[in-house]
């Protein structure tokens, strides 16, 4: 599975 | 961080400051749907818990502070301070026929089950349908100030700019998030009608009235 992308977006 | 993601952020920013001046500034929060603004306060609460668990940038974090507070300011001045001014009669939109469904939704669909994740999921999702009272409370008055009309047109332009944000990302960075843009879609075409009122009336010196 995608690894934890972080969320970076508001 | 690109242009349409930045000039997006800048457009939300400019949204809630014309909110915040037309209330200033007209002592007065006639015309805007107090409701419409509890939840895009919850929308901000539940988005941005990882405000202080995960650190992405000075911008990212003070821009989580701004939208934070100020959504929280702008329900304290609509219920508290201008209440003799909050228009309920117009503003009677059953905002748990959005809570009940967006909540149960963000259970079923979302991308991890884990609390942080569901309340993003739910934070995005009611984020598209938020502006649902304030749309409906103008079509129950017909009409609308000329700073709200231009409040709403930097709100709902946000959001397409996000649109194109991830267009972008998506050919130049492989990102891509499934939620976010089917959310994203949904809470522009919302403003649709509104967008085609403001570009042929309000551009035009006229006031909104609706229904067109």
């Amino acid at each position: 599975c995608n690894h934890k992308k972080k969320k970076d977006e508001l | 961080m690109n242009i349409f993601r930045l000039i997006g952020d800048m457009s939300h920013l400019l949204a809630i400051i014309l909110l915040l001046l037309k209330m200033w500034k007209t002592r007065s929060c006639a015309g805007i749907s107090g409701k419409s603004q509890i939840l895009f306060a919850l929308v901000f609460a539940s988005r941005y818990l990882d405000l202080f668990t995960s650190f992405v940038s000075v911008y990212n974090s003070v821009m989580k502070i701004f939208f934070i507070s100020t959504s929280l300011l702008t329900v304290y001045l609509m219920y508290f301070k201008f209440r003799a001014t909050y228009d309920s009669n117009h503003d009677t939109f059953r905002v748990e026929f959005l809570v009940i469904p967006v909540g149960g939704l963000a259970f079923l669909v979302n991308h991890e089950f884990s609390p942080l994740e569901i309340l993003w999921t739910f934070s995005i999702y009611l984020e598209s349908v938020a502006i649902l009272p304030q749309l409906f409370m103008m079509s129950k008055t017909g009409e609308a100030e000329t700073i709200t009309s231009h409040y709403l047109f930097a709100l709902g332009s946000y959001r397409a700019l996000y649109i194109l944000n991830w267009v972008y990302r998506y050919y130049f960075e492989g990102f891509f998030d499934l939620i976010a843009v089917v959310a994203g879609c949904v809470q522009t075409i919302l403003y649709c009608d509104f967008f085609y009122l403001y570009i042929t009336k309000v551009l035009k010196g006229k006031r909104i009235t609706l229904p067109a």
